[in-house]
């Protein structure tokens, strides 16, 4: 199936907020979500890694408004569940490809990755779907990562949106 | 914006695989897929959260045949980067559900968590975007999973659909 990367889009003034070694066990990520739910928090990307021996760190990335309330939902639960504690940063931006077939073609993902690589932004956080391979960085990077992905991908003036 | 949750997707058959504490500069993660895209390897998921120090874990989920081949690369990198290891399993489904709207809701993702945590179904990996929620669980769970989902969100017989 041919993959096309139609365009690049970037979420400025986002936060990232991970509460770390959750226990990983069932029921976990239902309470966290839950509560962030119950307080109507929007999040844009949820990300949960490999874990190491019964815990695991839960990594969310959301508008930079809603940070306050969900560090203070999470710090609840960290204390209930026992968790190490909730660690934050409000100066984040989200970067994403977006197109169609199997985007995450290591060869799609090394190709963004080296783009970003080439201007030396560092990749704070990577989540992925089927068409879209969202790369979080620090905010002070993005139009030049927006400029970057788009140059290395020869993306046509229609398909750049900062968001 | 309404969300609709049109579907959920079942992916047998997968392995995860995690690089653990690589060096967390740039340049790190365009190495790591360029050579996986130069061995033809095909990657489904990757997730990367957020790390501690210098270093953080990166995690890949991919079909259960490209596995070994994986590791193998991996291990070579991780020796190369003194990275601590390679860790991989060959067990797992990914579940999915497919949306518009924000699928990312704290609602949407709250419910298809609980939908699984309601059948002790643990979930070990989550890799979301705004239009799906993907869920890496144990493969003996998978059927269950799909289930659960169908019925936790009321999806019809047409939407149900195990890949
Ligand atoms: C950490 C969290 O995802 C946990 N494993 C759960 O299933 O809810
Ligand atoms: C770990 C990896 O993502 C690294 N931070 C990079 O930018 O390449």
């Amino acid at each position: 199936e041919k993959v096309v990367v139609t365009g690049v889009t970037a979420d400025k003034d986002m936060a990232k907020i991970a509460i770390q070694k959750v226990p990983d066990r069932p029921g976990i990520a239902a309470k966290l979500f839950g509560a962030l739910a119950r307080e109507g928090i929007s999040v844009h990307l949820i990300i949960q890694s490999i874990g190491e021996g019964n815990v695991t760190d839960v990594t969310i990335v959301l508008k930079r408004e809603y940070m306050e309330r969900a560090v203070e939902v999470l710090r609840r639960l960290s204390k209930q569940l026992k968790a190490q504690g909730v660690i934050f940063d409000a100066n984040v931006a989200e970067v994403s490809i977006v197109g169609s077939g199997m985007v995450t073609e290591p060869g799609v993902a090394a190709r963004m990755f080296r783009a970003l690589a080439k201007r030396k932004i560092n990749i704070e956080l990577i989540s992925t779907s089927h068409i879209r391979i969202s790369c979080v960085i620090h905010k002070r990077h993005v139009r030049e990562a927006v400029r970057a992905i788009h140059e290395d991908f020869k993306l046509g003036k229609l398909k750049r949106r900062l968001a």
